[in-house]
């Protein structure tokens, strides 16, 4: 799976993810990835793609969450996205990167690692697969 | 006015055997698309078009699971899924069981933009991919030796596997040795190797 989040300089958030899927996958199985509110999500406060077990994904609704959990609980971004790795996965093995309107970049995962990349227009920007 | 921020990924679950050539390899595809994508935030480029345009790229490389180098249906075949979305009104568009479309995430992109819908799938959304003249091509071009071997190897170890995948080498020594009690599928974590 792969996936991409942004937020532009006028503060617009965008969100896509695509997949092949599973490795010896049944015909017509669908996964998380185009699944809005479960792998992929943005709206006015922030943009998710999610990567991983796309089952557990689906049951948690996870990219959504992570906007919900900003949206009424008043959570940051960061904050926000602990929390869904935290409690919205039960056992399943997932990822995640989101951007909030604010301008912050974040990631998070509870596997090994994750392929993951981000940049911000201040001058960060950081590569990495590991925790 | 807030800065621009930007994040990819290739896919979660990475064994942590990983050889370093393919870490290095990794690294320099996620840094290149970020690139892509950094350079074109800096010529105001919108977020959507910006999404759009490095999935775009990482769809055409083999390396990770999506486009070409999508992994392997029991069949033998590519069956890909992609979405989009819009913060600005929310506006979104997804596409499933595509055969034959070369970048799903931008059929995805005419779902939102030009149909009244939000999802097509399978034979109704390569339909939507003809009538709007997006670049198509035969299955096998999505199909790598890699994951003909690797979909061997599954079906051999009777499994499915999401973002990992079996090695080609050395799937014999797999799980010795290794301290990770950590397992998927029922088989050791060791024994995938990651996209």
């Amino acid at each position: 799976t792969v996936g991409c989040v942004v937020v532009d300089s006028q503060g617009r958030c965008a969100a896509a993810t695509s997949t092949g899927g599973l490795l010896n996958k049944r015909m017509g199985r669908i996964g998380d990835s185009p699944l809005i509110g479960a792998g992929t999500y943005a709206c006015d406060i922030c943009a998710v793609s999610c990567t991983g077990e796309g089952e557990a994904i689906i049951r948690g609704t996870l990219a959504r969450e992570v906007g919900a959990v900003m949206e009424y609980k008043g959570l940051g971004l960061q904050d926000a996205v602990d929390f869904v790795i935290k409690e919205r996965l039960d056992d399943g093995k997932a990822g995640l990167i989101a951007v909030s309107k604010t301008g912050e970049v974040s990631y998070g995962f509870n596997c090994v690692g994750m392929f993951r990349g981000c940049a911000t227009q201040n001058g960060f920007m950081e590569v990495g697969i590991w925790d | 006015m807030a800065g621009w921020a930007i994040a990819v990924h290739g896919g979660a679950g990475v064994d942590p055997n990983l050889p370093a050539e393919r870490q290095e390899q990794a690294k320099q595809l996620l840094t290149r698309v970020l690139n892509l994508g950094i350079d074109a935030l800096r010529s105001s480029g919108s977020a959507i078009d910006v999404v759009e345009l490095v999935v775009r790229e990482l769809e055409s490389d083999p390396f990770f699971n999506s486009g070409r180098g999508s992994a392997l249906t029991e069949n033998g075949t590519v069956e890909m899924e992609a979405s989009i979305m819009d913060g600005v009104g929310r506006r979104c568009g997804a596409v499933s069981g595509l055969t034959t479309v070369k970048n799903p995430v931008s059929l995805a992109r005419l779902v939102m933009d030009k149909s009244p819908h939000s999802y097509l799938a399978f034979s109704g959304a390569e339909k939507f991919a003809k009538q709007m003249g997006v670049e198509m091509v035969d299955n096998d071009y999505f199909i790598t030796q890699d994951n003909v071997e690797m979909l061997k190897l599954a079906k051999e170890a009777d499994s499915i596997v999401f973002d990992y995948r079996i090695p080609t080498v050395g799937y014999e020594t797999c799980g010795t040795g290794v301290e990770s009690p950590f397992q998927m599928n029922g088989l050791p974590i060791s024994i995938y190797a990651p996209e």
